[in-house]
This record gives structure tokens, C-alpha cells and sequence, in this order.
């Protein structure tokens, strides 16, 4: 799933 | 970072720089949405506050950056500089009909309730359908130079790679963020009648034009 507040991509 | 992440964004900086050359040079931004770009720069500025808050790469950082000062260059040129060529009277779409319920669909539909999450929502959902304007002033002059068409599918093939991208990482990492992706596909969708135009009448030697 998602990990929270850890967007990595553009 | 694979492939197709990698080649997404180097997609997607040459469709930001390709625009800006194309107004650069010509000294006219005729045929473009500022509209468009504006909401493009919104985008920017809601997903990329992050930059204040986590570190993540150099890489990650640079092209955030980059893409954060092209968006508001564009968005000067047209607004300021070469104003007098900004053909405003094409581009009618309302783009209070797209912000409006994006806003509400990223306060109903997110990861986390929270400021910055909710922006970075907003900033998806509003890039997914940030083109509009464009594709609309495109319709209602029923044309579109050359240059304009290799912006525009630089910049939809940005999306179409990070989908590949998506399918990798749930394969290789487990990883898979359901609002991006499904904001990915929509982006991807209305771009579709465009490639197909791009594909069969640009790549042949051909200027866009529809049939009136």
C-alpha cells in the first residue's frame, strides 16, 4: 500500500 | 527509479522545455492555453511542498525545482511579456468547472486528512485533467502548429510511462498507490484522441488540423 507522506515520484 | 519512471520524467521535462523554447523563439505564445499552463503550475506548487518538509534524492529535488520555475516561466511569458500574442478569446474553457470539484474530490478522497496530503491530492487529481483547456482551444480553433502537437505528446507520454512504471513497482516493490494511479489512467485516457491525430497525421509529415 501507500506509505503516507512518502511520495517519491514527480 | 526504473525505466520507465526515468524516461516519464525526462518526457515530461522535454515537453516543459520544448513549450518554453517554442514561445521563446517565436516570441508568441499563439495556439496555447494559458489556462492550461497555469493549472499546470498550480499542480506544481500544491504536490511540491514537500520540498520544505522531506528530502528524498538530488535527482528528486533538481527536477522538482525545475519543473516548479519552468511552469511559472511559461506562465509568465504568456501572461506578461508576449501578452499581446496570448490569444485569450480561444481559451474559454471554464477552469472553475475542473478546480471546484477536484478541490472537493481531494478533501473526500485521501490518503491522510491532512494540509499537506490533501494538497498533494488536489495537485493529482487537478494534473490529470489540467490539459483541458489546451484540448479544448485546440477543438475550437481546430488546428494546432507542429511544435504544439510534440509538446503535447511529450507531455502525455509523461503519464502513459509512469503507468508502466506503477505496473513495476507493484511487481518489484509491492508498491502501488491506488489515487495516483487511477488519476494516471484518466490522464492518460484524454489523451488517447490526441495520440491517435498525433500519430496518423504529425508523424506523416502532416499539420494537425480537424475537420470543421
Amino acid at each position: 500500500g501507500m506509505r503516507v507522506d512518502e511520495h517519491d515520484e514527480l | 527509479m526504473n525505466i520507465f519512471r526515468l524516461t516519464g520524467d525526462l518526457s515530461h521535462l522535454a515537453a516543459i522545455i520544448i513549450l518554453l523554447l517554442k514561445i521563446w523563439k517565436s516570441r508568441s505564445c499563439a495556439g496555447i492555453s494559458g489556462k492550461s499552463q497555469i493549472l499546470f503550475a498550480i499542480v506544481f506548487t500544491a504536490r511540491y511542498l514537500d520540498l520544505l518538509t522531506s528530502f528524498i534524492s538530488v535527482y528528486n529535488t533538481s527536477m522538482k525545482v525545475i519543473y516548479i520555475g519552468c511552469a511559472y516561466a511559461t506562465v509568465y511569458l504568456i501572461y506578461a511579456k508576449f501578452r499581446a500574442t496570448y490569444d485569450g478569446n480561444h481559451d474559454s474553457f471554464r477552469v472553475e468547472f475542473l478546480v471546484v470539484p477536484v478541490g472537493g474530490l481531494a478533501v473526500l478522497i485521501n490518503h491522510t486528512f491532512s494540509p499537506l496530503e490533501i494538497l498533494w491530492t488536489f495537485s493529482i487529481y487537478l494534473e490529470s485533467v489540467a490539459i483541458l483547456p489546451q484540448l479544448f482551444m485546440i477543438s475550437k480553433t481546430g488546428e494546432a502548429e507542429t511544435i504544439t502537437t510534440h509538446y503535447l505528446f511529450c507531455l502525455g507520454m509523461y503519464r502513459t510511462l509512469y503507468l508502466f512504471n506503477w505496473v513495476w513497482r507493484f511487481y518489484f516493490e509491492g508498491f502501488f498507490d491506488m489515487i495516483a494511479i487511477v488519476a494516471g489512467l484518466v490522464q492518460t485516457v484524454l489523451y488517447c484522441d490526441f495520440f491517435y491525430l498525433y500519430v496518423t497525421k504529425v508523424l506523416k509529415g502532416k499539420k494537425l488540423s480537424l475537420p470543421a
